[in-house]
């Protein structure tokens, strides 16, 4: 019955929140792992080739005249770099040859607020990193200790939405319980979406994603029906194709850049249950749910915020 | 445990191969200068160390010199490790350096062969020690040390690398 | 330590550490 499917549901909500309290950031990471560092001093475009040559989209960053951590390389600096471009398409000489500690000068320059990623200690609880994170509206936190001689700090590694709900979908059979429609849980984003179609300037939609601070801007044809999405993580393909100067480029033409392992974009309905969308997770490199109804039309988007945002706070 | 009616999908326009059709079946002009990003990651190459074909001597000639100009000092070589050198660095980074953090890295760098005529440079990081003499705490066990930072000293042999590279 | 070939003037340099009971291969990009 349904009310018996709500009871589960709560209660598998509660015992996944206690295995996040119960586990630490330390525990999400594999026995062994690489983690890429950049120092400050690389170019802002050589930084962009090491990114995609690792198939990475972030990377810390180190200065190595502090010794000290230097935030994270995201996409999101490099849309500041476009949009700093647009405003001064004189100044190619300058985005040329801009080296990575030169990305806070730009954000000033185009009076944007710097990403607070925060950062945590490995082995303080799982649940505190992602409250950590959700605060700082990035989606990834870097784990921080203290080299024990020299007192400064380590990047042991950068934990992201993605790996701790993978974590979650792989360890916690609770999840099999989660079979209520996600349209009764109240954590879709609705309402007008901003959105775009497949002919707006593709330099349009990345003021979009810079306006709404979001990391995907849905494009739908003349009717509304969903045909794809532009990502925040494209425009390293732009960038690298050195094309984002082609003001009149359409976002169609843009997608072009994609390479042939993109996985395609989920899209689900409001009857879905987050049994099968953890599940989804746990078998693929997923990031957002796209929700459509029965003809395709778009009505909402789910994202790893949301669903996190629902195993930490609800029920 | 597979839900039947999961309505979760892939929509088919997004994939790239569909959404370039449909590009170029539009007649966009500049669908076909576009290409998509290469899949094909070069595999970086790694090395232990840095490889050398010249003969031993110079190698460490090449070594002594570019240690000299990147201001390091090191400990007179004994008769039996001539191939060893033991460096001590000083690591001049913008921090206010108090007393008791140490700003000296000691670094062993030893040149091994591997076939005739064919060398290879390890660099080994060996510790801290504080200007004011003295070794920094040394762990109380082996265990302890694990909270240890790679980068001041994957730093340090990027710029003798450099240095080498440059000078050779 | 590990090392890359100098690529675009940039090099890439590795070290495998122990973090606690796991094992991170530190690397760091940097320019020539």
């Amino acid at each position: 019955t349904p009310e018996a499917i709500a009871i589960e549901q709560k209660l598998a909500v509660q015992s996944i929140r206690k295995f996040l309290e119960s586990k630490t950031s330390y525990d999400v990471l594999p026995v062994s792992y690489r983690l890429i560092v950049m120092d400050t001093s690389l170019l802002v475009k050589k930084s962009l080739n090491i990114l995609l040559q690792n198939n990475i989209v972030s990377a810390p960053l180190w200065d190595s005249r502090t010794s000290r951590f230097a935030g994270l390389l995201t996409s999101s600096d490099f849309i500041n770099v476009i949009q700093y471009y647009f405003s001064n398409p004189d100044k190619f000489e300058l985005v040329d040859k801009l080296q990575l500690d030169g990305l806070r000068d730009v954000e000033r320059a185009i009076g944007v607020r710097p990403l607070d990623t925060g950062s945590i200690h490995p082995f303080k609880p799982l649940y505190d990193a992602c409250c950590k994170m959700l605060e700082s509206r990035s989606r990834r936190i870097p784990l921080i200790d203290q080299d024990e001689e020299t007192r400064r700090e380590i990047v042991v590694s950068v934990l992201t939405q993605y790996r701790i709900l993978k974590f979650v979908a792989l360890n916690c059979r609770e999840t099999r319980y989660l079979k209520r429609p996600i349209g009764e849980l109240g954590i879709i984003t609705e309402g007008d979406l901003l959105r775009c179609d497949m002919h707006t300037p593709v330099i349009d939609v990345i003021q979009l994603l810079t306006q709404g601070g979001v990391s995907s801007i849905p494009i739908v044809d003349e009717h509304g029906k969903l045909v794809n999405v532009y990502e925040a993580v494209d425009v390293l393909g732009l960038i690298k194709g050195g094309i984002y100067n082609d003001l009149s480029l359409s976002v169609g033409e843009a997608l072009m850049r994609r390479s042939d392992d993109f996985e395609g974009v989920y899209t689900c309905t409001q009857n879905d249950k987050l049994v099968t969308i953890m599940d989804t997770i746990r078998k693929s490199r997923v990031h957002r749910f796209f929700v459509v109804n029965e003809e395709g039309y778009l009505t909402g988007v789910l994202t790893l915020s949301d669903i996190l945002k629902y195993i930490l706070f609800e029920e | 445990q597979k839900d039947e009616d999961s309505t979760i999908a892939i929509l088919p326009s997004s994939l790239p191969q569909i959404h370039r059709a449909n590009m170029l079946a539009e007649g966009s002009s500049a669908a076909t200068k576009i290409s998509p990003l290469s899949t094909k990651k070069s595999k970086t190459r790694w090395h232990f160390g840095i490889r050398s074909r010249s003969y031993p001597l110079d190698v460490m000639g090449e070594i002594y010199l570019a240690l000299k100009n990147l201001g390091a000092e090191w400990a007179r070589p004994s008769e039996e490790d001539l191939w060893i050198i033991r460096v001590r660095w000083k690591y001049d980074c913008k921090q206010p350096s108090t007393d008791n953090i140490p700003d000296l890295m000691k670094m062993v760098i030893q040149l091994f062969q591997i076939e005739a005529n064919n060398y290879l440079v390890d660099f080994k990081f060996d510790g801290w020690e504080t200007s004011q003499g003295g070794s920094a705490t040394p762990s109380s066990n082996e265990d302890e040390m694990s909270t240890f930072s790679a980068y001041p000293f994957l730093h340090l042999t990027t710029k003798l690398i450099m240095e080498l590279a440059v000078n050779s | 330590l590990a090392t890359s070939s100098i690529k675009h003037n940039t090099l890439c340099v590795a070290s495998i550490v122990r973090y606690k009971r796991k094992y991170a291969t530190q690397m760091l990009y940097a320019p020539l």
